[in-house]
């Protein structure tokens, strides 16, 4: 029984045991922040000791990039320092935080630069930001698409929660609705993050979809290779899909995994705050996961993860495997209309567009990882 | 003129409101992003060093060979040097690819240089940010150079995280909407 989800009971589902928290120096992960809002030394000590108790861990963040202002902290980024550093527990953190310096820079662009500009950063990023498509320019998203490309070159491990919104909707100058994908997690050189919640809201049981969970298709990446025969089974098999007006099936599609997303508890100035939910929640939880796997494989000789997807797709397309929880029921939001009654995708069996593969059942998903 | 960016939306978020157009001499910072060379073989090498049954995985780049694939064309980074520079404009500061630029520069001198931009200042709480509210356009010779300028029409994304409760409220007011429908 539990009264919201804390990092005890995001690691029992996950099955992170005492022994899973880093142990290399030179590991690293981070999380980036874009508004005016910061997080607070003094919170996430609070949090600690609040909810930390059960497994080693660091207190504070190693390294702020950026300007850490003094005001109020922000919920949001409160809650990302908090939760990477709870399953990333004991690996070095940083805060990337760009509100952008000038009133003319972009807050987002200005990330993308200082992390092309470093040559020492940490191998893991979680990152909570997004625009619907429709609205960037391609020139924008193509150029942005190739910056994700040079951080996988580099062996980056770059996560983008898959927004809140469901499926999302537009609605067309006829009239008509469409699905309303978000970039950057609709980018095919990112790993994006979807979102959960316990079938029983007090118990750790297991887990369904996250009506909120973004997911869908891109209107303007066309599906890579690597998750091709994974979406193919997904529109082949599903029991229903919506109309196909809706969404390009050709398109890159969206999250690649998920985790726990719903009724948090964060410290933010120094007040425990429940109820907290969205892929801003799951995405720092994933992040941290993978900077462990990063741990293990370092201490191994072996080189950091990078860019993920090839090597998950490939994982679970070789066959069952029990390094995800496959989330099968529960569908997301989408348009409020007559054809789609507000439903967008559903999941099912195997890959889907509002879990993807699932959440990560850690000490599996390490050994296929150690060895992919 | 060539607009590299026709298709962007110049709507003003919500929460965001006009305060007026800023003077002359106000001082701006725009991002070039300069045409990077080898983007394909970027692509491929991405593939090979992220796949598990590729030989390569693992190997990856260091910035400085990053640098060396995809840095622009001597070509591109002296056009858009020149260009720059006729307009007065001069230690822009790059990042270790070469493949942006950011250029601080007064507003008269940024209307002069991106024809068609006009920018305002709006705020939305405690923030403000100078954006244009109408599409730039860049001459047609730097087309094969320049893919985009920051600065102009994107304002920081929200981001807010949702309570159970509004989630709840949200949610009935859905099923009530699908009810109705």
């Amino acid at each position: 029984f539990h009264l919201g989800v804390t990092p005890s009971v995001i690691r029992k589902r996950y099955n992170l045991t005492d022994r899973d928290i880093g142990a290399l120096p030179n590991n690293s992960q981070a999380c980036a922040q874009f508004l005016e809002q910061y997080f607070h030394p003094a919170d996430l000590a609070e949090f600690m000791k609040l909810f930390a108790s059960s497994f080693g861990h660091c207190s504070r963040v190693d390294q702020v990039v950026g300007h850490q202002g003094l005001g109020k902290a922000g919920l949001e980024a409160s809650l990302d320092v908090e939760y990477i550093m709870s399953t990333g527990a004991n690996i070095s953190t940083w805060v990337f935080s760009n509100a952008g310096r000038h009133e003319s820079q972009e807050p987002f662009l200005a990330w993308l630069l200082l992390l092309s500009n470093m040559s020492s950063v940490p191998w893991v990023h979680s990152v909570s930001y997004g625009d619907d498509e429709d609205s960037l320019s391609r020139a924008y998203m193509e150029r942005l698409n190739v910056e994700f490309m040079k951080a996988a070159a580099r062996g980056l491990t770059v996560l983008f929660a898959s927004g809140d919104a469901g499926a999302g909707c537009r609605k067309l100058a006829g009239g008509s609705h469409t699905f309303r994908p978000s970039f950057p997690a609709s980018s095919p050189y990112v790993t994006t993050v979807g979102g959960t919640a316990f079938q029983n809201p007090f118990r750790v049981t297991w887990e369904v979809t996250d009506y909120i969970s973004g997911g869908g298709f891109s209107n303007v990446f066309p599906m890579p290779d690597y998750q091709a025969a994974a979406v193919r089974n997904f529109l082949h098999s599903a029991p229903k899909l919506p109309p196909r007006s809706y969404y390009n099936s050709s398109g890159r599609a969206y999250p690649d995994l998920a985790a726990l997303s719903d009724n948090y508890w964060v410290v933010t100035n120094r007040i425990p705050l429940p109820w907290v939910s969205g892929t801003s929640a799951s995405t720092p939880v994933v992040g941290g996961i993978m900077a462990l796997i990063n741990d293990r494989r370092l201490q191994k000789g072996l080189p950091p993860l990078g860019f993920l997807n090839p090597a998950l797709y490939k994982l679970q397309e070789k066959g069952p495997t029990a390094a995800f929880y496959d989330v099968t029921q529960g569908c997301h939001l989408s348009c409020l209309d007559a054809a789609v009654e507000g439903q967008g995708f559903c999941a099912g069996p195997s890959w889907d567009p509002v879990s993807g593969w699932g959440t990560p059942n850690f000490p599996q998903l390490l050994k296929a990882l150690l060895n992919p | 003129g060539w607009a590299p960016e026709q298709d962007q939306s110049l709507r003003v978020p919500a929460g965001w409101s006009h305060v007026d157009r800023v003077a002359p001499l106000d001082e701006l910072v725009l991002t070039f992003a300069l045409r990077q060379q080898n983007v394909e073989h970027l692509m491929k090498l991405v593939g090979r060093v992220s796949d598990p049954d590729s030989p390569q995985y693992g190997k990856y780049l260091s910035l400085e060979e990053l640098c060396t694939l995809v840095q622009p064309s001597r070509l591109t980074l002296n056009t858009v040097h020149k260009w720059l520079g006729a307009y007065g404009i001069k230690g822009c500061k790059t990042i270790s690819t070469l493949d942006f630029l950011e250029c601080v520069m007064p507003a008269s001198t940024a209307e002069r240089l991106l024809p068609g931009a006009q920018f305002h200042r709006y705020v939305s709480g405690e923030r403000s940010a100078v954006r244009s509210p109408v599409p730039y356009s860049l001459h047609e010779e730097l087309a094969e150079h320049i893919d985009f300028v920051g600065g102009l029409h994107r304002f920081p994304a929200e981001r807010k995280v949702v309570t159970r409760a509004s989630g709840e409220e949200e949610a009935t007011a859905q099923y009530q909407q699908r009810r109705a429908a």
